[in-house]
């Protein structure tokens, strides 16, 4: 564990606490992809299946757990609690399209060609493009509000500062998977439009809106 | 190390 590392562990609890807050302070999901949320169910679950196989530490039992736990009841909060506010129009993304070519991947390119590895390395693609479908939204609705723009700067983050933690972890213990650090670098890169108008317009107290 | 196994990353 180094600094980077705890660093984006904690950018991404703080990304997953700010969309639960949003929801349930707003009692609304409008806004949030509920398509990216699923992605990010089925990332979540498909990468933590070790939970049940290899014990690591407290640490990371706790973190897979919580991420599990709250990406289910986000998309409880959003396809039945708080289901009226959903947006659906405006969420069409069609996850399919990412689905399948992760998988497909995954399939392809791999560090072991068993269950456990394969649905590790799909959720690693998987992850990197699940915000699509947000970004998606995003762009057909024009802008964002205040809360949700925190939410996916701290869900940004938390990739980016991976990156800094692979880069340590090279030089200190050796240690890489390139399969982590190319998918990480795509997630990041997907980001990085949105930080530009983030750190533009959102930090400064504009609300983001997106050029016409 | 063999795989990157175990997955001590989230």
């Amino acid at each position: 564990m180094n600094i980077f590392r705890l660093a984006g562990d904690l950018s991404h609890l703080l990304a997953i606490i700010l969309l639960l807050i949003k929801i349930w302070k707003t009692r609304s999901c409008a806004g949030i992809s509920g398509k990216s949320q699923i992605l990010f169910a089925i990332v979540y679950v498909s990468r933590y299946l070790d939970l049940v196989t290899t014990f690591i530490s407290v640490y990371n039992t706790f973190m897979k757990l919580v991420f599990i736990s709250t990406s289910v009841a986000t998309i409880y909060l959003m396809y039945v609690k708080f289901k009226a506010t959903y947006d659906h129009n405006h969420d069409s993304f069609r996850i399919e399209f990412l689905l399948v070519p992760c998988f497909l991947l995954a399939l392809l390119i791999n560090n072991a060609f068993t269950p456990l590895e394969i649905l590790w390395t799909f959720s690693i693609y998987l992850e990197a493009v699940a915000i699509l479908p947000q970004l998606f939204l995003v762009s057909k609705t024009g802008e964002a509000e205040s809360i949700t723009s925190h939410y996916l700067f701290a869900l940004g983050s938390y990739r980016a500062l991976y990156l800094l933690n692979w880069i340590y972890r090279y030089y200190a213990e050796g240690h890489y998977d390139l399969i982590a650090i190319f998918a990480g670098a795509i997630q990041t890169i997907l980001y990085c439009d949105f930080f530009y108008l983030y750190i533009t317009k959102v930090l400064k107290g504009k609300k983001l809106q997106l050029p016409a | 190390d063999l795989y990157g196994q175990p997955k001590d990353e989230l």
